[in-house]
């Protein structure tokens, strides 16, 4: 138990370092497992220095910053083991334009690499400009969704204020 | 095996039948807020073998059904289905000559879920031993709900350490 | 301590009711303080219907529905006795671009209601069209925040990817 | 009294003096994520007699000094000062002649936090009833951080409570 637990560690821990600079353009980070005689009371802590900026704890790094720091770890543990699909709800809402173009350029480079195919919710108009195709879900019917194509023109207006 | 489509009835607010593609790349969803984006991830996780009502904001697993709203009684019953092709062959060994592979789960009031494959009845776990060996399923990491994110942060470093497992 | 606690609530439930339906352009909700010997251990529970939906505990509904209602409960609460200042940290991060609207419109009633200042931290274009004025904070050397004056559009080239 | 200005030095990332004018109506603050502009709301959060390092994103109240980059060194002292206006005389009796009111807290490692008021050294409590009687202050539903949204929405309703006993 405790021997997989650390081997999965260290590929997690890898494709975490180097994924953190892809998404920052920049900077380092790592995690860390702390040790413990039992494998189940170890404690996954998260260190990174966004670029120019010391390695602090996760919890002292801004709101966008833990966000995307967040995002690294989950999409390392997803390429241990890339699945064909990836639903992603919304995970852009705090991140701001240029954190926003370098994670559309990450699931670029992850769906050529893995073939994965996304699904990707999101309010961000520079998201929605990076994606291969839109479908917005309307509820013309109070309380009843409907899934309709629409290109981007069509999605700004769907979620724009009345 | 790879993901096609996605169609639902009665799943939520989706109570007419709506079908989903899946097609290579990236797929935007978008809409207003609560015009249903986060039920639509909701039905593919549910069809997937999702056993907990309150990883689907429900207390029950019937909360899925439709409820009704003013001018639409409620429904009895709601059904996911998804398609998949199989041309690489990597389906579970009784279904893997077909092209084609669809699995369905149905819940009606009362009665409780049923999970078929290409029509046959078949056990929730064999639905998510399934999809545990195509890397996804209702708990992988490929799966990022809404909320998701800020929970990891906030997270005691122990429980943290659960995302590991999913590597493990 | 009962009594006060009780008397609060209600002051709170009637501006609340208020302003939900004020942000939401309709619909309905409420507060319920569950009942329990000891007042220390009461719950506040949150039910609202949104316009054309049917009644449910807040945990039922969508993101951006359940941050639009927690916005109702706060300014409830600084509503029985409002500040000359408020400020806000990205509280607009979950919500669509109509929401958006109703949200600022909001501010403004409260300012002119109450006279109170407010200090708006956001990531909104939106947001930052229906402010009085904006101030960028910046990095240009790393690590180093300076603060300045910005107009609307100085502001989306402040946020705007590289 | 109003609020007017607000001014840093040496406070988080804003090692050089800093000042922002508070002005009527609503004023927005913008910036790339992790520029400061959360570390700009916290300085008041602070100057208005914040106790709990981590209500500020720190383990111990130090963590508030500007600790250096690769370029500068760290300093040893921070300091943020609050400017109203007292023009309508509601600032507490040993002060209330005056027509502006300086309220300023200055933390220096190893020795703590000194608060003053137009000059004069006085007591934490002191700034945090000053600011109490203004139905504002560190702990008041006037000052929504980031992630207190989200900390409402899942808190368990006997927590969520707690935000009842601010009106009461
Ligand atoms: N069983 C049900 N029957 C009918 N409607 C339901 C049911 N369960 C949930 N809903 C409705 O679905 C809506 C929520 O949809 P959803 O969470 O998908 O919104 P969303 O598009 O993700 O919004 P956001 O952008 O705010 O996250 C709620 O308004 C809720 O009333
Ligand atoms: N004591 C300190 N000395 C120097 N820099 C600090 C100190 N404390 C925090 N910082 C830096 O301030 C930055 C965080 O700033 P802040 O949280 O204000 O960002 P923000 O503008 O709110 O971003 P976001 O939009 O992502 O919420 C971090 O990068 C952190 O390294
Ligand atoms: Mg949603
Ligand atoms: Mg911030």
């Amino acid at each position: 138990g405790r021997e997989r637990l650390q081997a999965a560690f260290g590929t997690v821990n890898d494709h975490f370092e180097q994924l953190f600079t892809h998404l920052f353009g920049g900077g380092a980070a790592h995690l860390e497992l702390s040790d413990s005689d039992d494998p189940l009371d170890a404690g996954l802590e998260i260190f990174a220095s966004p670029p120019g900026k010391r390695l602090q704890n996760l919890s002292l790094l801004s709101g966008g910053e833990q966000a995307l720091t967040a995002l690294a770890l989950i999409f390392a543990v997803f390429l241990t083991n890339p699945a064909p699909i990836c639903i992603l709800d919304e995970v852009d809402a705090p991140l701001d334009d240029a954190n926003v173009e370098r994670f559309c350029n990450l699931l670029h480079d992850i769906s050529g690499q893995t073939g994965t195919r996304f699904l990707v919710v999101t309010h961000h108009a520079l998201t929605m400009a990076n994606l291969h195709r839109l479908y917005g879900v309307t509820m013309s019917e109070r309380g009843i969704s409907q899934l309709v194509s629409v290109d981007l023109g069509e999605a700004e207006q769907l979620v724009a204020a009345e | 095996m790879q993901f096609q489509r996605l169609r639902l009835t009665g799943f939520k607010s989706f109570v007419d039948p709506t079908e989903l593609y899946i097609e290579p790349g990236l797929t935007g969803i978008v809409g207003p807020n609560g015009c249903g984006k986060s039920n639509l991830l909701e039905a593919l996780r549910w069809v997937m073998g999702e056993t907990k009502p309150t990883n689907m904001r429900g207390d029950g697993m019937e909360d899925v059904i439709f409820a009704g709203t003013a001018l639409r009684p409620p429904r009895n019953l709601a059904e996911v289905t998804l398609m998949m092709d199989n041309a690489d062959r990597t389906a579970p060994v009784t279904f893997n000559e077909h092209e084609q592979i669809e699995i369905s789960r149905r819940i009606e009031r009362e009665a409780g879920s049923v999970y078929r494959l290409n029509g046959k009845e078949v056990r929730a776990r064999d639905v998510q031993l399934l999809f545990a060996d195509l890397a996804t399923g209702a708990h992988s990491p490929s799966l990022v709900s809404q909320g998701r994110i800020s929970a990891l942060i906030a997270a005691k470093p122990k429980d943290r350490r659960a995302i590991l497992e999913e590597a493990a």
